[in-house]
């Protein structure tokens, strides 16, 4: 049941990085190992536990995929416990660029992270919004993508490039990957269009969409900016009990 | 006052396809003669002015960006008199990895706008969410940066990157990139985190912000799903007049 579960989408704003931060913390809280890595140059998921700035001796992201740093070297502790973090900054940007010329470079980020299945019972990879070499260094890295889907038009348009970009890793680079779900985000069951979108979803995705659906809570917005996860900053909230609700579903979908 | 404005944010999801779509079409409906460029291999900017799929004869801008064919002849004409579009597709995904070999490679979509300047009246660029290369690309051959804000913590933070690389393409490529003005989208008045994040940002931007701001309005979700402008969509709407308002609020910024 140890999963590296990489968190994408290529549309922006969909709710990838308050997904990992919450997902991975509820299951922390309920006393599983847990890696988060921020493969996202904007670096929101490092900032969004607290950890903005900060850097392993090793250095970050960017120095695991671009030299031979121990990985080791660049995981930090966060404020929760069994909450390990690889963070990401700026540099990062530089990464997909450099990559290009590397060899293998397509495996990076799946040699710093295999030997670290012993040591955690879940690893979470947030990506950046689009389908360039950092997502798709997660995609070779990962056993399954969770696909947070904003209940929208543009949304749903881009999930036929994710699923065709997920086709062609499975073909020539990671064969054994799956989907981990369909997450619906920030669902606002008074408009139509939320209907709509969802059912057309559950059509084409059926049982790998999730029961859970996370509602527009403003208490996802607010936690960050405090530097903690929503799971912690506000527990009673709906959006919180939601992403405990769903780190409960993930347990279940697998000791079935 | 003809100018060519690169609508940009590396955040996801803050509104700058929407914003693309809406100021351009208000701009034509007013008889000015506008272009729309999508440089994001989303495409979305193509499928909110109902060209989804549709190429010129010579192609997308990534033909036009990895090839020497004219840039006439990727020029669609849309629904909407005196509005053109360069559209865009996900063959454009290929091009960030390809354009690094290439000689001036920040320059090549500078050189297919520049001769279009007596054409047009206005040409906005649609980015994606990421500084790479294609982005590079709109900074390099813009006059200014139009840039969509959520009101919320993680958008606010990415500011600084944006600025950053602003100012490091100002240095080398192209002295006179200006910033067109900072919009408030998606604004929620009856949430903290708005109202704090919009003093914030009028702190640092001053005069730079928009007065305009655009509420958070379900129309604009949905037109998209209908293949127009929510100024033609749905005229009426808090959204659309918003667009409209900061049209005017454009042309009065220049007139003065
Ligand atoms: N369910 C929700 N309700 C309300 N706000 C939310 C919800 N989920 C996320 N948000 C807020 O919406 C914004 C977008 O979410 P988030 O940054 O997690 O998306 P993302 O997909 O990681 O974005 P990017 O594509 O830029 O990486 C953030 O400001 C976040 O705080
Ligand atoms: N003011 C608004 N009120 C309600 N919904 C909006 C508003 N502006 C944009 N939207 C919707 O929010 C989503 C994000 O907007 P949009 O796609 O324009 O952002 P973007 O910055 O272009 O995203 P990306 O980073 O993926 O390119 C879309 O589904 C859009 O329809
Ligand atoms: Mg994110
Ligand atoms: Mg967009």
């Amino acid at each position: 049941n140890k999963r590296i579960i990489a968190i994408a989408n290529q549309k922006g704003g969909v709710g990838k990085t308050t997904t990992a931060i919450n997902v991975a913390t509820s299951l922390a809280l309920a006393g599983r190992r847990v890696l988060l890595v921020d493969v996202d140059p904007q670096g929101n998921l490092t900032s969004g536990v607290g950890l903005k700035g900060q850097r392993g001796e090793g250095g970050t992201v960017y120095e695991a995929l671009t030299s031979d740093v121990s990985p080791d070297s660049i995981i930090l502790p966060t404020q929760v416990e069994n909450l390990s973090l690889m963070p990401a900054d700026r540099n990062l940007t530089g990464a997909e660029i450099e990559l290009v010329s590397m060899p293998d470079r397509e495996r990076r980020l799946q040699r710093v992270l295999e030997p670290l299945r012993g040591r955690f019972d879940h690893i979470f990879i947030d990506c950046p919004p689009s389908l360039g070499l950092l997502t798709l260094n997660a995609l070779v890295a990962a056993d399954a993508v969770l696909i947070p889907l904003h209940c929208e038009y543009f949304a749903l348009e881009g999930l036929a490039d994710l699923v065709g970009t997920m086709r062609r890793v499975r073909g020539a680079l990671n064969p054994a990957l799956d989907i981990e779900g369909v997450l619906l985000t920030m669902y606002d069951d008074r408009t139509n269009l939320g209907q709509l979108v969802a059912r057309d979803v559950r059509e084409f995705f059926k049982e790998k969409v999730f029961n859970t659906i996370i509602p527009r809570n403003v208490r996802l917005g607010e936690a960050p900016s405090h530097g903690m996860p929503a799971v912690l900053y506000d527990a009673k909230s709906r959006g919180a009990a939601a992403y405990v609700a769903l780190a409960k579903e993930m347990l279940e979908r697998h000791a079935a």
